[in-house]
């Protein structure tokens, strides 16, 4: 079973903004 | 076929052909008869007749009765030997002095005068390395050879003292009053001479830029066999009709000829990955083992450096060179194409190798794209491209939850574990 890739607009970066990578 | 290589392509020792350097060459001189005009005379033998005074004019304006120092170096025809000749002096001793520059480094085996006056009573024979700034001795000839030049006679040279200069009061007699040879072997007596590609006193001993002769003091009357011979003379002059020096072109056995370039100055041809005006360097990018002199046994040539087509400079590290047994020493410099290594020879950080195309591609090395939130960070596994991979998540970038966990919208924990 292939899983999906991460998909980057359900991650909520509300508390790791200086994390939040450029892309 | 190339001298300096074998028939398969193998490097070997080659040196320029055996020449005359100085034939054809400028030799400065400190005194030339001829302007003005001058009357001189020289004891001309015959036979078993007594010696007889033949007089004649040097003048420098008028060529069949010129001596300039161009017959010096000028081709030696047996039947007209052409001469240089000193002004004429009446006093001892008396300097008179000849500087050849030969342009170039020289590895020589002889210098050799042959006079059309008697030989000089008393001459030196000094050499330089560095194009005349400084000079050494290199031989005397004297008849007092501890009052003219401070030296014992025919000194013994041992493997001790090889590049010292000996004085001989050999090769200076009087007679024969023209056509007298004198003639220096720079290798004969020095033990190492047979030994000369393990000696590097020797050759440096035989190294030359320039020579300069001194003529120092004539024979005077007083030298003279006979009184009536006494009035035969009564001026002197130094009169020589060739300088030799015989010798090769010294390119350190990676040239098989010396060539004149841009700018007309004498240079190497060099070979074996060398450059340099006497081949006495490694070409830019060959610098996996140090300089060698080439030897009969082995032509030592230079070696390139080992990037693997990712470097275009490297230096030569004598620590790695011993360390590996003294085979290489090369040290890539910017290896390009995400290379990395002393030989470029495997993929930086962040990077990782490509095994379907050899390490010498420049796609070699891939960038390891780890997922900016999937992965623990962005340095993947250099041989596999394998990225770190936060817990639950897979992949070899870790893009994807692993089986049973889901995506959580928290980019610290992505994947959480299915309740």
């Amino acid at each position: 079973e292939v899983m999906p890739t991460l998909d980057m607009a359900l991650f909520d970066w509300t508390d790791y903004e200086d994390l939040k990578p450029d892309v | 076929p190339d001298p300096c290589y074998e028939e398969g392509g193998a490097a070997r020792r080659c040196v320029p052909e055996f020449i005359n350097a100085a034939f054809g060459k400028e030799v400065q001189v400190s005194s030339t008869c001829g302007r003005p005009p001058a009357r001189f005379c020289g004891i001309q033998e015959r036979d078993e007749r007594p010696a007889t005074r033949l007089c004649q004019v040097c003048d420098a304006s008028e060529p069949r009765k010129a001596h300039p120092a161009s017959y010096l170096t000028d081709l030696n025809s047996a039947h007209n030997l052409t001469c240089w000749q000193s002004e004429n002096f009446n006093h001892s001793p008396h300097n008179v002095t000849l500087t050849l520059s030969l342009g170039k480094k020289f590895e020589i085996t002889y210098v050799s005068l042959q006079f059309c006056s008697p030989r000089p009573e008393s001459l030196a024979v000094y050499k330089s390395m560095d194009y005349g700034k400084t000079w050494t001795p290199y031989q005397f000839y004297s008849s007092q050879c501890r009052k003219m030049f401070n030296r014992p006679n025919k000194a013994v040279i041992t493997k001790q003292n090889e590049q010292e200069a000996l004085c001989t009061d050999g090769h200076t007699d009087l007679y024969p009053l023209s056509g007298g040879l004198i003639a220096f072997s720079t290798l004969d007596g020095r033990p190492s001479g047979k030994d000369f590609d393990n000696s590097p006193v020797l050759q440096d001993w035989v190294t030359v830029t320039d020579i300069r002769i001194v003529f120092s003091r004539p024979h005077f009357p007083r030298d003279l066999a006979a009184k009536e011979e006494e009035s035969l003379t009564g001026t002197y002059y130094y009169a020589v009709g060739e300088f030799q020096v015989g010798g090769r072109c010294k390119c350190n056995g990676h040239a098989s000829r010396c060539v004149r370039d841009k700018d007309g100055k004498l240079v190497c041809d060099c070979k074996h990955n060398t450059e340099g005006p006497d081949c006495d360097r490694c070409k830019p990018f060959h610098y996996d083992r140090p300089w060698q002199r080439a030897s009969t046994r082995e032509a030592n040539e230079c070696l390139a450096c080992n990037c693997n087509l990712h470097a275009r400079r490297c230096r030569f590290n004598m620590e790695l060179f011993k360390l590996s047994g003294r085979r290489s020493g090369g040290v890539c410099l910017n290896c390009r194409h995400n290379t990395a290594g002393r030989h470029c020879h495997y993929c930086k950080e962040g990077f990782y190798r490509d095994l379907s195309k050899p390490i010498t591609h420049r796609r070699a090395c891939r960038a390891c794209d780890c997922h900016p939130v999937g992965a623990a960070g962005k340095t993947c596994n250099q041989t596999t491209g394998q990225c770190p991979c936060k817990d639950g998540v897979t992949g070899i970038t870790c893009n994807r939850c692993a089986k049973g966990y889901q995506q959580s919208r928290s980019p610290v924990a992505p994947c959480i574990k299915i309740p």
